[in-house]
């Protein structure tokens, strides 16, 4: 028996909304450490990673670890018919076909049940190695979600440039040129406003801007997001979902031939 | 010309 309570529908309503776009179905392996997911886009250039952990979740109860294959269009639209402020509860037998998501009104005056059939998915796992990144950039979430669609006008691609102090994303196409120059906060009042670049070693990498917008649909879990680069290896893009765990997204960089 | 590698030249199958 798998069964779990969130206060706010509202969260898993975002975290639905930042992976539909990228994943067509997906696994969500529940375990008494709480939910994850992992899957890779259908092009296998991206990859992603939510993690909820059990701390966050009002009550999680899961008597066996189970895996739970959705179509993540159809768990999206169940979730569309919660309101943010209902608490939710997910609940599944250990062998059973279907997701129940019952949403209960904040004065408990309306309670709505629905059950999801469940699907039997072998969706690949990927080990994602431990690593130390050359660069880590924090901003606001919603600045770098405007750089990546003013740059989508530009070109299909994003040079990204970090040095001490700063860092450029650069686009280059058919009509023209773009250069976004970030620099590091000096003095910032509020956290969620701050741009912090830490360097390791200078790098600059190329990415398609098309996942790179995929990836911003996170942007309502959070108000900052990190990016973690280091020479030719996938690019991190990070978004801390408050007390409850995160969506990670990993990008396979463009090189030269 | 860059040309966009696989996820898959990164990371192993488990």
């Amino acid at each position: 028996m798998f069964e779990c309570r969130l206060p706010k529908a509202e969260v898993l309503k975002k975290t639905m909304d930042a992976l539909k776009d990228l994943i067509k179905e997906a696994v969500w392996d529940v375990s008494a450490q709480g939910l994850s997911l992992q899957s890779m886009d259908s092009s296998h250039v991206s990859l992603v990673q939510v993690t909820l952990r059990t701390e966050g979740f009002d009550t999680f109860r899961c008597d066996k670890n189970i895996a739970l294959g959705v179509n993540m269009d159809t768990m999206q639209k169940l979730m569309k018919c919660a309101s943010n402020d209902d608490n939710i509860t997910l609940k599944s037998e250990d062998n059973g076909d279907l997701l129940s998501l019952i949403f209960e009104s904040p004065n408990g005056e309306k309670t709505s049940e629905y059950e999801m059939k469940l699907m039997d998915l072998d969706i690949e796992q990927l080990g994602i190695p431990d690593q130390e990144y050359s660069c880590t950039i924090k901003m606001p979430s919603g600045e770098f979600q405007r750089i990546c669609r003013d740059l989508s006008n530009i070109g299909e691609s994003v040079n990204i440039t970090v040095v001490k102090g700063g860092v450029d994303f650069s686009a280059k196409g058919d009509i023209g040129n773009a250069k976004i120059h970030v620099t590091e906060s000096s003095n910032v009042d509020n956290e969620k406003d701050a741009v912090t670049v830490e360097v390791n070693e200078p790098v600059n990498l190329t990415f398609a801007l098309r996942y790179l917008n995929f990836f911003t649909k996170a942007t309502p879990l959070s108000g900052q997001v990190s990016l973690s680069i280091s020479p030719d290896v996938p690019l991190v893009v990070a978004y801390e979902i408050e007390d409850l765990g995160h969506v990670k997204y990993f990008l396979a960089p463009k090189i030269e031939n | 010309e860059k040309k966009q590698k696989s996820i898959l030249s990164f990371f192993n199958k488990t």
